[in-house]
């Protein structure tokens, strides 16, 4: 399975609807500090079901809403959509193409689609729990985080290899 | 369990001991089973020389060596159980141009299957992307993502 | 002890408010007391915006942002109490390339009285100082320094 | 007051005596990943009093004592001098020259010496610490360690305020 697009509208920086799309092989991002890159990332985290506002660097989830500017105001709604090719069927869906779209608003209300259709958080977080990606994998590495890997105690690290098999 | 714990160790600690000289240019390492006679308890102990150096404790590695040496215990990891795309953001901010080449000479060579997204400020992991987006801020505080042409961001 | 509390803060703070645009070319940031009743007890928060941006919480700073607030506060403490010596063990780590050259003018126009030693591997940091040992380890396992050229280094 | 020279003898990977001399503005220090940059800048902690093994990326002290190649025996002494120009008595000693040396020995006894002179320990923490460039102060930020100044609580922060009075 691979990832084909990533679409962020009124996430954190990204006031304008900004769509990504990705290839095989390694795809760079750079940009000067403070631009949004680690931004994408957490896009990514979030619409595959991170639960912890302070693991966004928020103190509440509607912290990731675009809180505005001197020349626009505040938006009201943060929309992250991750699109996927499932030929595979490496996610545990019968479907080629998997559409996976998380909604917040102003008031702390959410919304979770799966290719378009009403769910809950909890459908997004075992469809890639269950394919491999979820939580404990090393899909995601964000910002500092790199050494992490080693923070762990020797007794904690045999679950890294656990989990791994 | 055990014997399956007893698999996934030999694999991830082979494919640690094998990436470790590629990512350092020489060099070994290896993961170790603190109590190898009890596998339901026992913990993973992380030992890593660099090239030309004796074995030492972990902690008396530089930043650069730790960050390499996590980065390869991280392939190591999906080497065994492969996922789908991988976003790394900034984890090459410690490694001097010479370990960042070898770093992203690796990234490159892998499996195209795997797609890589990777965040950087490095030249050297630059050039070796297939693609770059340039993320900017032209009017203040709000993101905007262009494509860029890898020969005009490396020779920025 | 309130009093010189008191003037010792305000010090800082105008200090950090001063530094932070000629970090970031721009933009504000100031420090707070959480409790200006209680001179006694009251704790110090950070408030920063870099250039164009609206004032957020500080967590939601990026990595380069953060470092670079850090380093801007860590200036206006010396600027209040001079050190005679200052050593910095790759702080810029993080910072994109125009903000390492900010910084490291900021360093260069520094009362020469204060001796900066900057641990780095930034060519912007390399080449506004005033002179370079380079650390090589040609024998494995065993440093030597030399006196560089910052020409060479900064072409390498 | 300034640094003017550091000599580094069997500390960490510095198994031969090495000398850095210092001026005025701005010294850059360069170098692959693991050559032994770091190791200066706790070759200078230690030598101003550093207690701590573990803040020196060691278990026990000793362990800073140059630990052998496949080339070379392990020694049995590190040292690390550190010498000042104190025309100006920032230091509080009367004398224009200090010189502070600190040995550590392979079965873990310590010698420390000012102006050559045997000293303890505490001599030597307190002469900088009298000197307003002790272990509060601003003077050394070891890698990794920038943004320490914000992980910080509100009511600690008062604290680094207080100590710069
Ligand atoms: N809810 C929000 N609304 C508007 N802007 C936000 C919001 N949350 C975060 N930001 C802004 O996003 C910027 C941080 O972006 P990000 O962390 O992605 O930068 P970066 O490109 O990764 O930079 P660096 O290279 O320094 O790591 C900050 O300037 C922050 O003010
Ligand atoms: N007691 C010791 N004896 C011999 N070598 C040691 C000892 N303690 C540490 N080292 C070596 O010193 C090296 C680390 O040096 P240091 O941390 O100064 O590197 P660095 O130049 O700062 O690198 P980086 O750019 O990655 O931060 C390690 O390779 C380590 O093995
Ligand atoms: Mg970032
Ligand atoms: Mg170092």
């Amino acid at each position: 399975m691979s990832l084909t697009s990533l679409i962020i509208s009124g996430f954190k920086s990204f006031a304008d609807k900004t769509e990504l799309t990705f290839d095989k092989g390694v795809t760079g991002i750079v940009g000067p500090n403070g631009s949004g890159k680690s931004n994408i990332t957490e896009a990514v985290r979030w619409a595959m079901g991170e639960q912890s506002a302070k693991g966004l660097r928020g103190e509440h989830m509607p912290d990731v809403i675009f809180a505005g500017t001197q020349l626009r105001p505040a938006m009201n709604l943060a929309l992250v959509t991750l699109k996927f090719d499932n030929q595979d069927r490496a996610l545990k869906k019968d479907a080629d193409q998997i559409e996976i779209t998380r909604k917040i608003f102003r008031d702390g209300t959410s919304e979770f689609y799966i290719n378009q259709k009403s769910c809950r958080l909890k459908d997004i977080v075992s469809l890639f729990l269950d394919s491999g990606i979820g939580r404990s994998s090393f899909s995601i590495i964000s910002q500092g985080q790199v050494e992490e890997i080693f923070n762990s105690r020797p007794e904690d690290r045999r679950t890294i290899i656990e989990e791994t098999a | 369990v055990r014997a399956r714990f007893k698999a996934t160790f030999r694999a991830v600690s082979e494919a640690f001991s094998e990436i470790f000289p590629k990512m350092f240019g020489g060099g070994q390492a290896a993961l170790i089973l603190t109590d190898p006679e009890d596998l339901l308890n026992t913990g993973v102990e992380i030992k890593a020389s660099p090239p030309g150096k004796k074995l030492q404790k972990l902690s008396l590695l530089s930043g650069g060596e730790r960050a390499l040496t996590a980065i390869t215990l991280l392939f190591a990891i999906i080497k065994v159980r492969p996922v789908p795309f991988c976003i790394l953001d900034e984890v090459e901010a410690s490694l001097d141009d010479a370990n960042v080449a070898r770093f992203a000479d690796f990234l490159r060579a892998y499996d195209a299957k795997t797609q890589f997204i990777v965040i950087t400020h490095r030249k050297g992991t630059m050039m070796r992307a297939n693609r770059l987006y340039g993320v900017t801020m032209q009017e203040s505080g709000v993101s905007k993502v262009v494509s860029v042409a890898i020969s005009d961001q490396v020779s920025a």
